[in-house]
């Protein structure tokens, strides 16, 4: 199955 | 205060137009640099980032910081009661309750004026991280539409692999499947047609085609399109407008277990 991650791994919240 | 002066109706009514089925309540943040935005949809899976440099509107006075929040489907409302030729005023106080937008007709002396109700909006915003792509694609935006709307037909995700062979679009579906290959091509006479690829390393990645096809939306902005890939990184697909303007989307790889 894939797996879809949200944009908050990638980006950090500033 | 703020004031900005677009040339053209248009070019709000078109950004406003790709991004709304994506965010619906946004800050307009506004500074002597321009008018910026930036948004997650409510998923969490896909950011809209735009920015409308102050070379882009003439004049551009903004004094201090002020955020605009505004619901983009009001701001739909009002824009299509603009001309796309309209001249395009946006004004603000600088603590402001409304938006005021006035739209002037070069041709007649109709002068239309609306003002919006702003919102308070607690947005948080996110550090992008300065990328070295290992793969650049840049292609007629409308042909990355038709590829994207095509393989939707078939597919929940495309996957998107870049090599020296150049750039391959694949999905698979219930159905069965698709591909569509391009290589760097330079059209002489019609460069918007050209496709350029510039890789470093091969990158290969599954993406969402419903945000994809969103994105598309932007189309009618540029004739190209430039799509940014590393492996385990967001895709960054970008619409360049005049003066270093840009509406820019980002989107978070499916990974599969």
């Amino acid at each position: 199955p894939i797996h879809q991650p949200t944009l908050d791994t990638y980006f950090c919240s500033r | 205060m703020l004031e900005a002066r677009l040339e053209q109706a248009n070019l709000l009514k078109k950004v406003v137009d790709a991004i709304k089925d994506l965010v619906q309540d946004c800050n307009f943040d506004c500074n002597d640099s321009g008018i910026a935005l930036q948004a997650m949809d409510n998923s969490h899976v896909a950011l809209v980032s735009m920015m409308l440099k102050s070379e882009s509107f003439s004049p551009f006075r903004c004094d201090r910081n002020i955020a605009l929040g505004i619901n983009l489907g009001s701001l739909t409302k009002v824009l299509r009661c603009a001309q796309n030729e309209d001249i395009l005023t946006l004004k603000a106080e600088d603590a402001p309750d409304v938006v005021n937008l006035v739209f002037e007709s070069a041709e007649t002396d109709r002068i239309s004026e609306y003002d919006i109700k702003l919102m308070d909006i607690d947005q948080e915003h996110l550090g992008i991280p300065e990328t070295e792509y290992a793969a650049t694609i840049t292609m007629p935006s409308a042909e990355f539409q038709r590829i994207c709307r095509d393989l939707s037909a078939l597919s929940e995700s495309v996957s998107i692999e870049c090599s020296k062979e150049g750039v391959k679009f694949n999905c698979q579906g219930d159905i069965g499947s698709g591909s569509i290959h391009l290589r760097s091509h330079t059209n002489v006479d019609k460069p918007e047609l050209n496709v350029e690829i510039d890789l470093t390393e091969p990158v290969s990645l599954t993406f969402s085609l419903k945000y994809l096809v969103n994105f598309c939306k932007a189309s009618g902005l540029s004739n190209q399109v430039k799509l940014c890939l590393s492996n385990e990184v967001p895709l960054l697909v970008e619409y360049a407008l005049s003066n270093n303007s840009y509406l820019r989307f980002y989107l978070a790889p499916k990974i599969g277990d």
